[in-house]
């Protein structure tokens, strides 16, 4: 389930959920039943109007000739875990690094 | 063939190779398995009653409850312990029977990296309670066993076991469960359970249960220890 991705507005981080119930596959995941993945979307103009001055790499990226705007993407990841029943009826749980977005930034 | 769409998508994320089929085996989830993944859910940990502060990131690639490196934890159970006759007690002569336990591996990719196998056994609790502390206790052996009919492997671990009331936990050398061609992508091993003392013998055990504990490292995902941030 993702929020509408409108064109324009400024570089966020939107919801989206993954659902292991719309995959089908509630039987053999035991926990969790879903989780907040969410992903970057939004125009990333510098100086972005309104907000405070970026002072990063990406401002020096933007003064390359003929250099496109920075982009839109994670600037803070999270990661999860996945406690599962895997062909085998094996117990699985497995760790999965950089799996939910939690901030984005222009980069 | 891959689901289509979403499932597809969710299945390379997540690393598996096919999507689940049809309905698991209805088991029990493990209680370790429950406590290693609350331990672990980022979400779980800030919510549950070890509220972990949220600055407290969980160290990647790592099971701090078990103190091993790793990224997935298995819970294998055995395919059918097979009791089979010993040669008679040294001193008793009453047979005590040995048993062959089968562990399925093949879902352990040839990657992994085995960082901790840790046996569990579960003995009927008739027999647990006829050997008490009183008794003079017991000796597991664990050994590779070789094919069926082949006599047994090199002997992987001995120990001496007090009582048979709890779980019985051993750990084997993590090498035995290392993919090697000749091993079919599965761990057979010959337990015997001895009684520690031909003074006092207990009664045979009656072996309820095997599951192995298998904790693996796929360095695919587990950068080595990532150099402090400059």
């Amino acid at each position: 389930g993702a929020e509408a991705a409108l064109p324009g507005g400024a570089c966020r981080a939107r919801r989206l959920y993954v659902s292991f119930r719309d995959v089908g596959w509630h039987r053999w995941v035991i926990a969790p039943r879903g989780f907040l993945a969410n992903y970057c979307q939004g125009r990333c103009a510098l100086p972005a109007p309104g907000a405070p001055p970026a002072l990063n790499h990406a401002v020096l990226r933007a003064l390359v000739p003929g250099a496109g705007p920075p982009c839109c993407v994670p600037a803070r990841l999270s990661p999860i875990s996945v406690l599962f029943f895997d062909n085998s009826d094996n117990v699985v749980l497995r760790h999965y690094e950089d799996m939910v977005v939690d901030e984005c930034g222009c980069r | 063939p891959a689901p289509p769409g979403p499932a597809a998508a969710l299945l390379r994320a997540l690393g598996l190779h096919d999507a689940p089929r049809g309905a698991p085996t209805p088991r029990p989830v493990p209680p370790v398995m429950w406590r290693l993944f609350r331990r672990r859910d980022p979400q779980e940990a800030r919510a549950g009653p070890r509220r972990a502060s949220p600055g407290a990131a969980v160290r990647p690639c790592h099971v701090e409850e078990l103190g091993v490196a790793g990224n997935i934890v298995r819970h294998v159970p055995a395919r059918g312990a097979r009791a089979r006759p010993a040669e008679p007690a040294a001193a008793t002569g009453a047979p005590c029977p040995e048993w062959t336990v089968v562990f399925d591996l093949a879902a352990v990719d040839d990657a992994e990296r085995a960082s901790l196998a840790r046996l569990e056994l579960r003995f009927a609790a008739a027999v647990a309670a006829a050997a008490g502390p009183g008794a003079g206790g017991w000796e597991l052996s664990v050994a590779l066993a070789g094919d069926a009919g082949a006599g047994p492997g090199p002997v992987l671990l001995r120990r001496a076991v007090r009582g048979l009331e709890l779980p019985v936990r051993a750990e084997l050398p993590p090498a035995a469960c290392a993919r090697n061609a000749s091993v079919p992508r599965g761990l057979r091993l010959a337990l015997a359970l001895r009684p520690g003392s031909p003074a006092a013998p207990a009664a045979c055990a009656a072996l309820a249960e095997a599951s192995l504990l298998l904790v693996t490292v796929d360095p695919r995902l587990c950068h080595p220890l990532a150099r402090p941030r400059r």
